[in-house]
């Protein structure tokens, strides 16, 4: 399968609704510094379930945007990423050519909730659905954050055990 | 837990090789370097540790800490592939993976990344100009002051044609 | 001991700002960025910490930690070059402070340091070809593949022209 | 005052005496991947004091050169600074124009020793000439090691605390 799409809501320097994409097999994001390269890196990983602290934040209400630095213009923040069903792949009873929609959201309250196809789910049976299409969240083996490139290689042998260990 | 252990090890360590072989070929060195893992405990391979080594082209054995910043960067992409051919996720996101590597370097990442685009999809955020001319497809962000908010433009590049 | 801090933090903060504007200052942003530092304990500065603050151009005041790597790397360069002015050393060596910038401010950062080369001598190690043109020497190293020795070949640019 | 050239002697991956320079205002280093940039900060930084744990090493002896990867092909390794002294500076009785030399040697028993103008000197006298033309080892406030500059943004205030005394 292959990402499709990523709807953005509120969520780090992304303002408002925004729908950024489509992605092809190669797709490249360009732009200068600071304009908000890895924070659409950071959307991804969101959605996907990877922890605030991979995000440089600390509390999940940092990710909301805020427009003058201080306030979050709104209290809600949403991510969503659209997923097209591969060839010869079923995923939850949908086929090849299907789109499932995962998104998670930040409420007013500052906790976050996730949804697939738009209907709320617990974390393990979102978390499952990933696993159906390879995505490892716990592993993170598919996302290389901004400087972290080099220290793949320096990994201690006992953090490679533990690597093999996740994904075996 | 032996047996699913060793699956997932002896298919890494096979393809690790072919791969960093690929990432460091040049017409200078055809054969590229060499890189393999080893095991601390080969009995209890999860209680010990996974050793990883990677050599470039024309450098006779060293400790992996001794490589150049560059040289790392692409041991560490072979790595990272080598992995992903036993678990394949359906995507790469990666965040300017290129920063450390020369031109020649970047041009090698590039083409592997691309000739491997049909069997997983990459996202790659880069600075350099060499991965907007071989991608798909370009999303290009910028900053709108007024409202200090992120704007996106995505330009598809196979409509467009290689121009 | 509190004359001798007060007297080395005043001057850094001074010139801080000055400089951290040299760097972000562009025709768009005239006026440039904004950056400070602050003291924990100002009685006894030498007991408590000394808190560093910089804001890119148009934006407003944020944690340093949100910072994108290429703004934190511009802000870091701004601190560096305060802290010198306090304590001159006559040259300064820095291996790929490039990595995280865009060519914009790969443009300024090289800009910066060309033009204080009278002031301090500088030698930087870069991938990227806007250093090698506005250097006044270059020195190129290769690798001897038969001896497995790095060679280095020295090209003075100021006897060749600006070809 | 500036620094003229560097002479390095089976100094990591320099084999055998070589002469790098000379070096002006503004000299830029460039080469591919794995040339040995980074290895010629590492001398010049080696020269002025600096511990190997912040050259990349755990020992003395790993900093001399290795032809095969595995024994070092001569026991001794030496680096040179030659610096100038500037115009109304006085460097330990030498005036504008002339030639100051830093050197430090390994012995082939692996240990370090300094030499001011070929002579041999402890490294008290050889930290206070260094000091006496504004270079403190002690700080590195002149040197940016790979990798390092994103750092300096975010050391915490105790650290620049300790940086301002260092420099005060
Ligand atoms: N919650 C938020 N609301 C608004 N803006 C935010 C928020 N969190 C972070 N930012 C802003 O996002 C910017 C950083 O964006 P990002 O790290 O994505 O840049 P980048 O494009 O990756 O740049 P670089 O090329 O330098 O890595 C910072 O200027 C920061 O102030
Ligand atoms: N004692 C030694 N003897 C011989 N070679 C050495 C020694 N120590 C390190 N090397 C070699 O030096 C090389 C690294 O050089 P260096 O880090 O200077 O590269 P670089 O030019 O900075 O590259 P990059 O652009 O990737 O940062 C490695 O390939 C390493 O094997
Ligand atoms: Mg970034
Ligand atoms: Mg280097």
């Amino acid at each position: 399968g292959r990402l499709i799409r990523i709807e953005a809501e509120n969520f780090k320097s992304y303002a408002g609704t925004q729908i950024i994409g489509p992605f092809k097999d190669f797709t490249a994001v360009i732009g200068p510094n600071g304009a908000g390269k890895s924070n659409l890196m950071d959307a991804i990983s969101f959605v996907l379930g990877v922890q605030s602290k991979h995000l440089r934040s600390t509390k999940l209400s940092d990710l909301v945007f805020r427009a003058d630095g201080a306030v979050p213009s709104s209290r809600r923040a949403m991510v969503k990423v659209v997923y097209m069903v591969g060839e010869g792949e079923e995923v939850g009873g949908q086929e090849a050519g299907d789109e499932v929609h995962f998104s998670r959201v930040i409420s007013a309250g500052g906790a976050s909730s996730y949804r697939l196809n738009d209907k709320e789910v617990t974390w393990e049976s979102y978390e499952k659905r990933l696993r159906s299409i390879g995505v490892l969240v716990k592993a993170r083996n598919f996302l290389v954050f901004q400087g972290d490139v080099e220290s793949i290689a320096s990994k201690s042998p006992k953090e490679l055990t533990q690597l093999f260990e996740q994904i075996s | 837990r032996y047996d699913t252990f060793m699956q997932a090890y002896n298919l890494v360590s096979d393809n690790l090789n072919t791969i960093y072989k690929d990432l460091t070929r040049s017409s200078k060195h055809p054969l590229g370097g060499n890189a393999f893992l080893s095991l601390d405990n080969p009995e209890e391979p999860y209680l010990g540790g996974v050793k990883f080594n990677a050599m470039p082209p024309m450098k006779r054995f060293r400790d992996m800490e001794q490589l150049s910043g560059g040289e790392k960067t692409v041991a560490a992409l072979g790595l990272l592939f080598a992995i992903h051919s036993f678990r394949p996720a359906p995507f790469f996101v990666m965040d300017e993976i290129d920063a450390a590597l020369d031109n020649i370097n970047v041009k090698k990442v590039c083409n592997y990344i691309q000739g491997r685009s049909g069997d997983f999809q990459s996202i790659v955020i880069s600075l350099k100009d060499m991965f907007y001319e071989k991608a798909d497809a370009l999303v290009g962000i910028c900053r709108d002051h007024a409202t200090n908010s992120s704007r996106t433009l995505t330009l598809d590049l196979e409509a467009v044609g290689e121009a």
